[in-house]
């Protein structure tokens, strides 16, 4: 899946 | 998530309590920057524009609906209640805010990972909560004596970003692709900012006096 980007924090 | 990023979130929602706490139990919003607080409403609205169609966590979203229901909660508090508005220092919080919007904007126009509407947004959040808390700061110093709990309440707002920079660099050697620059830099400016604050908190803590910070 995509890399995990900064926007699945707060 | 890893322990330093709960951690923050934790001490971020803290901050929220402890501001709260103050207002209801003392129906006083004296030594609070509303112009502060209604930069963290912006910082909100403009981060969380994915509330509706990005689902991620249940933990993710209920969390974004607290931050922004409570920072709008503080700002109607002491913009609207009868008792509480009487008590803000209107003459104390001067700080002209409109210019840390305007230029975070421009920067975030400047300074993003890609450019979209969503992007750009997000990037003007980041910027815009690195510089939000200045207002605050500049009034505590013009306020001279602060009071336990505006002072507890800027400490936690501080430590939430420090933690979120050590998340940040346990992610960084955790997770290869993770992108991260934008909000790395300006999270480290925003937690210089605390720095003198921070220094003063820790004497005051230190000799168990009052935090005195100097004019």
């Amino acid at each position: 899946g995509a890399p995990p980007s900064i926007k699945d924090e707060l | 998530m890893n322990i330093f990023r709960f951690a923050g979130d934790m001490t971020h929602l803290i901050s929220i309590v402890v501001l709260l706490l103050k207002i209801y139990a003392t129906k006083s919003c004296s030594g609070i920057s509303l112009k502060t607080q209604e930069l963290y409403v912006i910082v909100f609205l403009a981060r969380y524009l994915d509330l509706f169609t990005d689902f991620i966590s249940v933990y993710n979203t209920v969390m974004k609906l607290v931050f922004i229901g409570s920072s709008l909660a503080i700002v109607w508090c002491m913009r609207m209640h009868r008792a509480v508005k009487r008590t803000y220092d209107k003459e104390l919080d001067t700080f002209r805010h409109y210019f840390l919007v305007l230029g975070s904007f421009v920067l975030a126009l400047l300074l993003h990972e890609k450019f979209t509407f969503q992007e750009i947004f997000w990037a003007f959040s980041i910027y815009l909560e690195a510089v939000a808390i200045l207002p605050q700061l500049v009034m505590l110093q013009r306020s001279g004596n602060v009071d336990n709990l505006t002072g507890q309440y800027v400490f936690f707002l501080g430590a939430y970003r420090a933690f979120y920079i050590l998340n940040w660099i346990y992610r960084f050697f955790t997770e290869p692709h993770f992108s991260r620059w934008i909000a790395c830099l300006s999270g480290l400016v925003q937690t210089a900012f605390y720095a003198d604050f921070f220094y003063y908190y820790f004497i005051s803590w230190k000799n168990n006096a009052k935090l005195q910070l100097p004019a």
